[in-house]
């Protein structure tokens, strides 16, 4: 799954999700891709969020969504990922998440749980996408 | 320095909330704009790049919804770690379908399409949904029948020769792991379809129940969205 959210130089954001969903589904199995909230969400007033993992069970807690509104009450992106994920694998601990967020600033941070996460990222005046191992 | 000092002060105390709480986390400092973020590296970072130059080269004629499209695009097309776009990801029966999904952070509008079966371009019927509804989610067949008639987009078939291998090759290993779960007979947990309900009239004796997920008894084998 590709989770991105892109801010514009004069501020706006948008934020969009693509994927195939989990091999070997049920047929018409819908994961969280295309849930607003799950796969992706973004306020340009506040800021955005990306997210990947396992589908059907983040779709249940809308991680980014909760990020994003964790940051509108005050929390850094850093906290608000991790508020996001800890909500997920306190009633799934095996969970494997993912989620990426930034404010309309440009602060990101990510957080996951299960696996290594990584994201990429680019802006300003950077030549190519950096990549950010979530250990 | 100071700002660093406050840096590794922070990713020190995440590390301790990581270990107690199992959550994983990573931070870095406020950015220039434009500015483009997306899951996962490798293959990955092709969608960054053309996402963040759209913004960068062309900033006046275009926004940030066109490079979200542009940026998801391009991993469709090059199907990145083959979790997104065509070829990918086969279900029970070894079709692709796709998801995707666009939102504006200015007005909180949003379009989506869910397992769009027969076109590559996802990310591109979720835009025309957001652009040219007042919907949110078209899903299956008649989504992809939106994208035909409406969006003059093209069917093709979303298999590949990998994802059918794939496909073959798991039904040849008992279909397993699988996303089944619950009192089924055969038993899910080693053996094919088509799968019933278990009644309490069926027969034990060639019936055996599947409790279990067993993707969740096979973490090595998961998959994920």
């Amino acid at each position: 799954t590709i989770s991105m959210v892109a801010i514009h130089s004069d501020g706006t954001m948008a934020a969009g999700t693509s994927s195939n969903g989990a091999t070997h589904k049920v047929p018409g199995r819908v994961g969280d891709g295309p849930i607003v909230g799950s796969g992706s969400y973004v306020d340009s007033d506040i800021g955005g969020c990306g997210a990947t993992g396992d589908g059907d069970i983040m779709m249940r807690f809308l991680p980014c969504y909760q990020a994003v509104e964790n940051m509108r009450r005050g929390l850094s992106p850093q906290e608000a990922a991790d508020d996001a994920v800890s909500r997920m694998i306190k009633r799934y601990p095996m969970a494997m998440t993912g989620i990426v967020v930034v404010d309309n600033k440009g602060q990101h941070a990510g957080a996951g749980s299960g696996w290594t996460f990584t994201y990429a990222f680019r802006s300003g005046d950077m030549k190519e996408a950096v990549t950010v191992t979530v250990p | 320095m100071a700002r660093n000092n406050q840096v590794v002060q922070r990713l020190t105390v995440l590390s301790m909330l990581c270990i107690a709480s199992r959550v994983t986390a990573a931070a870095e400092g406020s950015m220039n704009l434009p500015m483009v973020i997306n899951t996962w590296a490798g293959p990955f970072t092709a969608a960054t790049d053309a996402a963040f130059e759209v913004l960068s080269l062309t900033p006046h004629n275009t926004t940030a919804l066109d490079a979200v499209q542009i940026g998801c695009a391009t991993c469709e097309r090059n199907q990145c770690d083959g979790t997104v776009g065509f070829g990918g990801s086969p279900d029970e029966n070894c079709e692709t379908t796709l998801d995707a999904l666009i939102m504006d952070g200015q007005t909180l509008r949003s379009g989506a399409v869910a397992g769009l079966r027969r076109v590559r371009d996802a990310i591109g019927v979720a835009r025309l949904v957001h652009d040219y509804t007042e919907h949110s989610l078209l899903a299956g067949d008649l989504a992809t029948r939106f994208a035909v008639d409406f969006g003059g987009f093209v069917e093709e078939n979303l298999a590949t020769t990998e994802s059918l291998a794939q496909c073959e090759a798991w039904r040849a290993a008992d279909c397993q792991p699988n996303y089944r779960a619950g009192h089924i007979v055969p038993d899910a947990g080693a053996q094919c379809g088509p799968y019933a309900p278990w009644k309490a009239s069926d027969s034990l004796d060639n019936a055996e129940l599947h409790e279990g997920n067993s993707f969740e008894s096979s973490s090595s084998k998961r998959s994920h969205d």
